[in-house]
């Protein structure tokens, strides 16, 4: 199923965990792929980065049925695509 | 690098003044850089003299292949790698080519981090030339390294990661040589990631990308990231051919001329145009080995890589090669090590050189090496290739911010790589040259770190602005500093070039609170939503704006837009006194004749330190705006210490109709 995946970068509102009953932040952030993940895939396998620091959010590989579902969560505040940069 | 260091003004001296004195050469100041990775056994990593890692200190020496954590010391104090955006994006992995680990498959991470930091390393040469003591900017700077960009590029997802752990870290000093085209605030994730470290007080420099001249091609251009273009130094590699009629043309090159013979023998020239074939760029492959057998071929700079062509001239049985700039170069010198004799020669030299080869039916020539020549040159001068502005997304804000060296720049170089980076070119050396804004970057990060080590407790924006209000705008001869043929204008140079002898001490500074952007980013008519995107910060414009009425952002240059009919703009600065506590100030306005520039008060008296005092400045357009025409024009406001002319805290400003 991942080669129909592309890696998203997904924002999150940082009020969101403070409402919410998550232990920590990457398990706050796993429920979101849970959520939208219609296979028994483990989300965990989707899961590329849990940010904290630069950003709260997380870096996943998402299909489009579940990049369309991620985006009606609330707290989710801006989805995009990962890009290639280079160097100068 | 073995030059640039004292091209800037910095130097070791028996008086144990100067920058480097005033600022413990960067000591206690961690700085982070997000490149290719690092070759840790380089000497610029060597940490004799070193002082112990700063006890804020959190981060790791990650381990991986042909990297454990005995490669980290107290010069090279962290390293990681970020590789699973990259993995998963990479379907045909490169194996065998790429170090999973820190360790610099690449160069240019090892190239970048020496500059920025690199210890000193006496002897230092490429191939006998440039030869000097090398050394980084902040020689006594901790250096973090975060490999996040690999042979098929950075990406996003990997860079924002290793922003992300930086930042836990404890880095002062963010450095990243790589970025891409310019995009929305809310888009760019590098904008995004930098937000948050200004929030935790480190500064983020970037380089402003090499699409120049192109007009707004700066990229890394949010308000709160320091955008170094790129600049020359006044150092020549001299490769001059001596055409068979008799005439010279002024080329550079980096080849030993002393170890070959062929090099200064006069030989045949051609320049192979037919077959369709990409041969006049030298393309793989493309070049008739019966024509080129022993010859001096004529490679069109472009396409491929510059050191390739020599590659391909070298397998076809080519003797030498000169390098030939097209109008799109012009007369850039960013040269290169090659792996046959070769030199470099400019766009005007090309011409000549082609009316000569078609002009006689058995053209030849020789290189004639001339070694390196410190001093002959105008510099610094705008490197072609470095950003312009204005900037694309926010022009309110002039970017680049300031320029630095970034052409033809000597450091650290991995020993799993030949000097040229070629796969073919099995010589091995501790440093070689390249160029690029991501040249440039380093330059302004190690000069942010001695800032930094001199003045713990300033802010990022702080530092940033005393390297911009600092920059000059004239060359080491006290004329304009050029782009090409004309004076640079301020979209080429930003503040002009970095000087940081005079960045340590700035008198003033204007400072901005993290607060301040998101009041910023509302006075642009930036949405809620990208406005929590961008910064995390859920605002209601309506109310930050009515609580701020004429609010601007107090940035260290101005952008003044005149559009809709508008003839009149007023824009607010406060600056903080951080020199002596009795200072006093007063305006000097370099205005252009369309523009009226009015400043009150004009005279700034301050009586202690770390007092803030305001000023206003009018600009009164004397001409109509014309429809679907943009025009620009361009001056600068200076405060300039009354008891202390060293204190001159200069802004430019650009006027666009």
């Amino acid at each position: 199923s991942s080669s129909s995946t592309t890696t998203y970068i997904v924002q999150l509102n940082p009020q969101g965990v403070t409402s919410s009953s998550f232990a920590s932040k990457p398990s706050w952030h796993l429920s979101f792929l849970q959520q939208t993940m219609s296979s028994e895939e483990d989300a965990s396998s989707r899961l590329l980065y849990s940010y904290h620091s630069a950003m709260e959010g997380f870096a996943a590989q998402l299909s489009e049925l579940e990049l369309e579902s991620l985006k009606m969560l609330p707290d989710v505040i801006s989805i995009r695509p990962d890009h290639r940069l280079q160097i100068h | 690098t073995t030059y640039s260091y004292k091209f800037l003004g910095l130097s070791l001296s028996a008086s144990r003044e100067g920058a480097w004195y005033k600022s413990a050469f960067g000591r206690g100041t961690i700085i982070g850089v997000l490149d290719t990775g690092v070759w840790p056994e380089s000497p610029s990593f060597n940490d004799r003299g070193m002082p112990a890692v700063p006890k804020k200190w959190r981060g790791i020496c990650q381990e991986g292949q042909n990297f454990n954590s005995s490669n980290c010391n107290r010069k090279l104090i962290g390293a990681r790698f970020f590789t699973k955006g990259h993995r998963v994006a990479t379907y045909t992995p490169d194996g065998g080519r790429e170090y999973v680990s820190p360790r610099d498959s690449h160069g240019h991470g090892t190239h970048t981090s020496s500059t920025a930091g690199g210890a000193t390393v006496p002897m230092a040469s490429v191939l006998g030339n440039a030869a000097g003591v090398a050394q980084g900017m902040a020689p006594g700077a901790h250096i973090a390294v975060y490999k996040v960009c690999w042979l098929n590029g950075c990406y996003s997802s990997d860079i924002l990661a290793a922003m992300d752990v930086a930042i836990r870290d404890g880095v002062d000093i963010l450095s990243l040589s790589l970025g891409g085209f310019p995009i929305p605030l809310f888009d760019d994730n590098i904008a995004i990631g930098s937000f948050r470290a200004v929030e935790h007080g480190i500064l983020v420099v970037c380089a402003a990308g090499n699409n120049g001249p192109i007009q707004s091609s700066v990229a890394n251009e949010a308000p709160w990231i320091t955008t170094i273009g790129a600049s020359t130094l006044d150092r020549r590699f001299p490769g001059i051919v001596q055409m068979g009629n008799g005439k010279y043309l002024y080329g550079e090159s980096l080849y030993p001329g002393n170890h070959l013979k062929r090099a200064g023998k006069e030989l045949e020239l051609v320049y192979v145009t037919s077959e369709n074939s990409g041969s006049e760029y030298c393309f793989k492959g493309s070049l008739p080995r019966a024509k080129v057998r022993g010859k001096i071929v004529v490679c069109d700079r472009g396409v491929n890589g510059r050191a390739e062509k020599g590659e391909v001239v070298k397998e076809a049985g080519g003797a030498a090669m000169i390098l030939a700039n097209t109008v799109i170069n012009q007369e850039e010198n960013s040269i290169d090590v090659h792996v046959l004799p070769a030199t470099l020669i400019g766009f005007k030299e090309s011409v000549r050189l082609k009316a000569y080869i078609n002009s006689t039916r058995r053209p030849t020539a020789r290189i004639v090496f001339g070694g390196t020549v410190i001093g002959k040159s105008r510099a610094p001068a705008v490197a072609q290739f470095s950003a312009r502005g204005p900037s694309y997304s926010n022009p309110s804000i002039l970017k680049p911010d300031v320029i630095a060296p970034g052409v033809n720049i000597i450091a650290a170089w991995p020993q799993n790589l030949g000097p040229t980076g070629l796969p073919e070119d099995s010589r091995r050396v501790n440093f070689t040259i390249m160029s690029g804004t991501s040249m440039a970057c380093p330059h302004g990060s190690g000069i942010a770190a001695l800032i930094r080590s001199a003045h713990p407790k300033w802010s990022p924006a702080a530092i940033k602005s005393a390297v911009m209000t600092t920059a000059e705008v004239v060359d080491h001869s006290g004329k304009p500093i050029m782009d090409g043929d004309k004076p640079a204008g301020v979209f080429a140079i930003g503040a002009g070039h970095v000087n940081p002898e005079r960045a340590i001490d700035p008198g003033l500074i204007y400072d901005i609170r993290p607060e301040d952007y998101v009041m910023h980013l509302c006075t642009l008519g930036y949405t809620k939503s990208e406005i929590l995107t961008i910064t995390h910060r859920n605002v209601s414009c309506r109310e930050v704006l009515k609580m701020n009425r004429g609010f601007s952002l107090n940035y260290p240059s101005i952008s003044v837009i005149f559009k809709h009919g508008t003839r009149s703009k007023m824009i607010k600065r406060r600056v903080t006194n951080v020199g002596s506590p009795n200072s006093i100030y007063k305006v000097e306005v370099m205005a252009p004749k369309e523009v009226n520039v009015r400043v009150k008060p004009q005279r700034l008296i301050f009586t202690h330190i770390n007092q803030s005092l305001s000023y206003k400045v009018w600009f009164t357009s004397r001409k109509r705006t014309e429809k679907g025409k943009m025009s620009f024009a361009q001056g600068q406001l200076t405060w300039v210490n009354s008891n202390n002319s060293f204190n001159r805290v200069k802004s430019p400003f650009s006027v666009t109709w």
